[in-house]
């Protein structure tokens, strides 16, 4: 853990008088290695060392009893508040039906977690209608229409042939005379140099106007979160990111590189593979699992 | 990184940038720029622009050793349990597998033991009829060591090639799924001495560190034989499979390069390599 390894470096550097810059400098290189190995994106740990030099060259920490645990608050503090912030709640105002997009990768978690936010919304009074606007996977509409079954959730029914636009355009119609006051929409995964398949996202955005963009993204990603949600956000200025499969063991720096990266806030993790599974997210919660 | 005049600390350190946001791991990473550094301290190494040849012929090494094609034929049938976490490819890696089999004039039996993910069965349904084979099923919510019973015993009857048993996304750090893994393995190994001949791993590229920690886990749970990388089109470098050889020592075989079914690829360590960085 990082609090096991800087006591290490600072036991040798105990005896030597003051802290030298040197000394600073092994103990950030120290914090620099548990962040890469967390999978935090080269560059933004780098930034993230470089934000916090001066504050690990302070008062502080020079002249502390317990150096390490003093870095170690200023790295959590630094770490939680960089993976916070405002706007994690969800956009729920607005006229009537509102709409939310699902998109990343292929395999991410959206589709499981459109289910999931249905479930979530319904128990908060709402009623969702989602969409299923998938229509290259192999049952990817059929998997949807599945879970509104279970959820008792309605789910519009594709015709033969339509594509993903006018799903969408017809879903939000029709649930603008059905009572629906929220419409999911899940995509299909995509890869985000494909340029037709962003086009077609954008596309989407700029016809039904979506309240929400989130983009749903695997906590176990490593250092090609920042591709991946750098280009998402360049071309759909997204709202805010879901982290699913956070109920395995990988440390998430992808929260880290992702948050530094597009500034936008994860707003829920996906914790399982049932649909009561998507817990708020807790910065705080975050920057000790990736600090181990 | 090229146009230096000498190997110096500037150009290695650009390196070590380049192999960790490949998602080699810092560790090794580390190993491999020390490795440099005494080449070039014994003068076996003095020109910036062999750094970078010397670098992957390194890496390559240590891939090459696990460059191993999955030969299908000692047995009949051919059984193939794939496992992985979810989300990674499983489904879509067996219907490539399946259709590959196929045009080399192979019957292809497939199994839909994922009973608990919704449209699981009828995902796998729609590409075995786009590959030209059966899929053995049953109901979804039921026994996933039933459907592999029964497509055991459909794949010895008639005589098929190989039998693809396509499994539920499981963590690894879940354990009753992992006992779940193992009793299909038991029950595949009392059918048919041997079987599964080949337990296939899939990862995916974008995956960080934490794909070492699922190779050991499911090494540990079923003895993994195998290991396939998908989503190498996409801009992930697929770098913690050089961890994963140097460790475990997992056959490489296959990469995948995109949801179609042509859209698989014999591992090749060379290209691999010269795509990492
Ligand atoms: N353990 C766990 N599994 C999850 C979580 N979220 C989704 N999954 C699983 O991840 C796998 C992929 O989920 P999907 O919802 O199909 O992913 P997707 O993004 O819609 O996939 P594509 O449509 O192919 O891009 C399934 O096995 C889900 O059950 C989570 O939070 N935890
Ligand atoms: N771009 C790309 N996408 C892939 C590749 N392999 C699989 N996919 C996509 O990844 C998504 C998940 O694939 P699946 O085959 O459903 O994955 P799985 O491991 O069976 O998922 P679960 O059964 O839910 O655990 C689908 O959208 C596939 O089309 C690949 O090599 N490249
Ligand atoms: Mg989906
Ligand atoms: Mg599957």
């Amino acid at each position: 853990s990082l609090t096991e390894r800087l006591n290490t470096v600072f036991k040798k550097l105990r005896g030597h008088g003051k802290l030298s810059e040197q000394n600073i400098k092994d103990v950030l290189r120290e914090i620099r290695l548990v962040l890469l190995e967390a999978d935090v994106n080269f560059r933004v740990a780098k930034d993230f060392i470089e934000a916090i030099r001066v504050k690990a060259l302070g008062k502080e920490v020079l002249n502390s009893l317990t150096p390490a645990q003093q870095l170690i608050k200023i790295v959590n503090t630094e770490l939680t508040s960089l993976l916070g912030g405002e706007n994690s709640q969800l956009k729920l105002s607005g006229r009537r039906p509102i709409s939310m997009m699902f998109v990343g990768l292929q395999g991410s978690g959206k589709t499981t977690t459109v289910g999931k936010l249905a479930k979530f919304l319904k128990e908060k009074s709402h009623n969702p209608y989602m969409v299923p606007a998938d229509v290259s996977r192999p049952a990817a509409i059929d998997q949807l229409q599945k879970l509104g079954q279970q959820l008792k959730v309605d789910t519009y029914e594709p015709k033969q042939d339509e594509n993903p636009l006018v799903i969408c355009k017809n879903a939000v119609s029709f649930a603008g005379v059905s009572a629906h006051d929220i419409v999911l929409i899940d995509t299909a995964g995509r890869l985000h140099i494909d340029e037709e398949l962003m086009q077609e996202l954008q596309t989407i955005k700029e016809t039904i106007l979506p309240n929400e963009i989130l983009l749903v993204a695997d906590a176990m990603t490593g250092q090609d979160a920042v591709n991946v949600a750098g280009k998402f956000n360049e071309m759909l200025d997204m709202d805010g990111v879901i982290l699913t499969k956070m109920d395995g063991d990988a440390r998430g720096g992808a929260a880290l590189s992702i948050k530094a990266v597009t500034g936008k806030p994860i707003k829920f993790v996906g914790t399982g593979e049932h649909l009561d599974a998507l817990e708020v997210f807790f910065p705080d919660r975050m920057a000790s699992r990736i600090l181990g | 990184v090229l146009g230096k005049k000498n190997i110096d600390d500037d150009l290695l350190e650009e390196l070590e940038e380049i192999l960790i946001t490949s998602d080699i791991g810092v560790q090794t990473a580390f190993r491999l720029i020390e490795d440099m550094r005494e080449k070039v301290k014994r003068k076996e190494l003095d020109d910036p622009g062999l750094l970078k040849k010397c670098l992957q012929e390194e890496i390559m090494e240590i891939l090459k050793a696990e460059e191993s094609p999955l030969d299908v034929t000692g047995s009949v049938p051919f059984v193939i349990l794939v496992v992985g976490v979810n989300g990674v490819g499983k489904t879509t890696t067996i219907a490539k597998m399946a259709n590959g089999f196929k045009e080399q004039g192979k019957s292809v039996l497939l199994a839909a033991a994922d009973t608990f993910r919704a449209a699981a069965i009828e995902q796998l349904e729609i590409w075995g009829q786009r590959a030209g084979c059966k899929v053995i099923k049953h109901q979804s919510g039921s026994d996933p060591s039933a459907v592999v019973f029964d497509a055991l015993k459909a794949a010895q009857a008639r005589g098929v090639d190989v039998l693809i048993v396509d499994t539920a996304g499981r963590l690894h750090t879940k354990a009753n799924l992992m006992e779940e893994l193992k009793k299909i393995q038991r029950i595949m190994g009392r059918e048919l001495p041997d079987a599964p001949h080949e337990v296939l791993l899939i990862l995916d590229a974008t995956t960080g560190q934490n794909a070492i920690s699922q190779a050991k886990s499911f090494k540990e749970a079923t003895n993994i034989t195998g290991i396939a990388l998908t989503k190498l089109d996409g801009t992930a470098k697929g770098g913690v499979v050089v961890g994963i050889s140097h460790e475990l020592k997992i056959p490489l075989r296959y990469v995948g390069i995109g949801e179609g079914m042509d859209d698989l690829r014999v591992f090749n360590a060379k290209e691999f390599v010269e795509a990492l960085f």
